[in-house]
């Protein structure tokens, strides 16, 4: 170990073991975590270390190869779906692996999905029979659910919709693991039945042969091709041209269409934005904040190895973090990715009872958590993008070689400012709900002698565990 | 606002407080904005279109007051770890100050803070990055990123940096397979000199 960071383990203020415990959630998921991590760790196939110097192909293919082996892995150890261990095995191989979006498919189904449904599509994800997208954004239209162009018209007489993309503008654009791997892709179109458009659902389009891998007929399919990051994850692009499925392949938890094509719905449309919560809620702790850590771990590491110049004339070389400028450029990181590594946590708790109540059609919560995950989701993308690009420009020249680790991480998280939700659009959406609760509050412009939280507001701020 | 010097910014309810009133004061403000454009004849679509500037730092400013407090929240219930609990606290402390200061205007703005007591702030959070410096090592290693997960040649646990960095380098393919252009550009024009040396 280097003596200049070993000096600054010497003394301990603090003990760091129960630190890790209480960030992890309890000594057991430590021990947990850390078992995981020695079987990820002592298999070669598991390795990074060659990521830095691969093309988009070479990175695509490792990343697939990865993901197999651990599926075998998972199976081996007996660690299933939404086991710890699997959550664990994603943190340490840094999300390096391909089909993150057959999970979001596959957490779509669960949500949105009746139970027939989830009976019949989950284990065909699980044991990747089937390789799945969720096709949400298009060309010419993102995070807006109502304005998205593409159409599903339910044909009574054969008893299927008709999928179609009717302009350029409708073509599905983004979706990972649709460029070149899925087999099935999670529609949100536009439902025409009974001659009325009922607004956005979400079906289940088979959109390459499961014999040869082509696409299917009327399926216009393909990679959106290089990217600024990403590059382990296969962005497409998807045009359909009148395809028919059959009507089962609607997700019909919270609305569905008879075969006679009358259509019975339970709840908001806002529920149609419920995977998108779970994502985003999801990602804050599994890919978001563990990013802007990292970043801190190699700025601040680094800084205490890195000497420059004297802080006094004829002095020593110091090591940078001496200097009050990288204690301002560094240590606000550190404790910003605290904050949201807490937030995030009581966030996930939140969700957690908030999601059980609407899968039992309680969507009294729904409102409240699609706001607050929404700023949540901005607030923390936007400050771990310039916290990260800071501990970057902190590391000097060595920040911009990719070995640093530090470009890497700058541009993955860049994407979490746009996707699942652009984040000017989701400050808004948090917005409306403060403005118009505090409009509900104070009435009229008039009222304004006092300044006081309206009560929504309170609310939000109370502990979750205390409501 | 009641404080008075740096020392007293150092209380987690002064400084939720004071998002609270940030947050408070500007989402009444773009509430009241978008009334006052309704009443002079704009419908909710086009009012809320001419206020989404102010209706997206009121947002912002919710979400910081939430993150602040969800902190201190967070805190209490530590307090059978006073070592780990006081070094929280003071990152907690940190974020909340650095909030402050990076959106001193809104603070301002209204006469809830003084330009005196924005110094004051800053005072207070110079003075924590001294405090938090001699445990940044230790608090970076409490997030527990084994050296694999984080592939980085900078941020190793044992701190060889500039070993790792060069022994990297050189498994770059930009060592390992040749140089092409060599061949079809270089080599030639350095033939036809070396004749004329």
């Amino acid at each position: 170990v280097h003596p200049d960071i070993e000096s600054e383990r010497r003394i301990q203020s603090f003990n760091v073991e129960r630190l890790i415990n209480i960030l992890d959630g309890g000594a057991q998921n430590t021990a947990l975590r850390r078992k995981v991590e020695s079987i990820i760790h002592s298999d070669p196939e598991f390795s990074l270390k060659d990521n830095y110097f691969m093309t988009q192909n070479e990175r695509y293919e490792a990343a697939v190869k990865r993901k197999f082996h651990l599926q075998t892995i998972a199976k081996r150890q007996g660690w299933s779906e939404d086991s710890p261990e699997l959550y664990y095995s994603y943190r340490t191989l840094a999300g390096d692996l391909a089909f993150g979006i057959h999970r979001v498919f596959l957490k779509s189904i669960k949500s949105l999905g009746s139970e027939e449904q989830i009976a019949k599509w989950a284990p065909l994800c699980n044991d990747f029979q089937i390789i799945a997208t969720y096709a949400q954004t298009e060309l010419g239209h993102g995070t807006y659910l109502q304005g998205l162009e593409t159409e599903a018209t339910y044909d009574a007489a054969t008893q299927e919709f008709v999928v179609h993309s009717p302009t350029m503008t409708a073509t599905k654009w983004w979706p990972g693991d649709l460029g070149r791997s899925a087999t099935h892709a999670l529609v949100q179109a536009q439902l025409i039945c009974s001659g009325a458009q009922q607004g956005m659902h979400a079906f289940i389009v088979p959109i390459r042969s499961l014999q040869d891998h082509t696409p299917l007929p009327g399926v216009t399919v393909g990679d959106i091709g290089p990217k600024m990051g990403f590059h382990h994850t296969d962005h497409g692009f998807l045009r359909l041209d009148h395809v028919r499925i059959p009507r089962e392949n609607m997700l019909s938890r919270f609305a569905q269409v008879l075969p006679d094509g009358t259509y019975l719905k339970v709840g908001s449309l806002q529920i149609n934005y419920l995977s998108m919560v779970v994502m985003r809620v999801d990602l804050l702790l599994g890919e978001i904040i563990p990013m802007l850590q990292k970043a801190c771990v190699i700025a601040i590491r680094y800084s205490v190895i890195r000497h420059q110049s004297s802080l006094r004339p004829s002095g020593p070389e110091v090591k940078i973090l001496d200097y009050q400028t990288q204690q301002h450029k560094l240590l606000p990181q550190l404790a910003t990715v605290y904050a949201f590594h807490f937030l995030a946590s009581d966030l996930l708790k939140f969700f957690h009872s908030s999601y059980s109540a609407i899968l039992n059609r309680d969507f009294s919560h729904l409102p409240e958590l699609h706001a607050l995950s929404a700023g949540i989701k901005a607030l923390v993308s936007d400050l771990c993008l310039q916290g990260t690009e800071l501990c970057r420009r902190a590391c000097g020249g060595h920040g911009y070689s990719k070995l640093s680790g530090l470009p890497s991480l700058v541009s993955r998280v860049t994407a979490s400012c746009t996707y699942e939700g652009e984040n000017t659009v989701l400050y808004l959406q948090t917005a409306r709900f403060l403005v118009k609760n505090y409009l509900q509050a104070h009435g009229s412009p008039g009222s304004t002698s006092q300044i006081f939280l309206p009560k929504s507001i309170a609310y939000l701020t109370t502990p979750y565990q205390a409501r | 606002c009641p404080a008075q010097k740096a020392a007293d910014f150092l209380h987690t309810k002064l400084y939720t407080a004071a998002w609270a009133h940030v947050a408070a004061r500007l989402i009444k403000d773009s509430a009241h904005h978008l009334q006052t454009l309704m009443q002079s004849g704009a419908d909710w679509d086009e009012a809320w279109n001419q206020s989404t500037v102010l209706h997206l730092q009121a947002a912002k400013a919710h979400c910081y007051y939430i993150s602040v407090k969800n902190f201190t929240k967070t805190l209490d219930k530590l307090e059978n770890e006073p070592a780990i609990q006081q070094v929280l606290k003071r990152l907690c402390d940190l974020y909340a100050l650095h909030s402050i200061l990076t959106n001193s205007g809104d603070f301002l703005h209204d006469g809830f803070l003084s330009g005196t007591q924005i110094d004051a702030v800053r005072t207070a959070y110079l003075n924590l990055l001294l405090l938090i410096r001699k445990d940044a090592i230790l608090l970076t290693d409490a997030f527990d990123f084994m050296d694999h997960c984080l592939n980085s040649a900078l941020g190793c646990y044992d701190g060889n940096v500039y070993e790792r960095l060069f022994h990297w380098a050189q498994r770059s393919p930009t060592n390992t397979q040749g140089n092409p252009a060599y061949e079809k550009y270089i080599k030639p024009l350095l033939q036809s000199w070396r004749s004329k040396l």
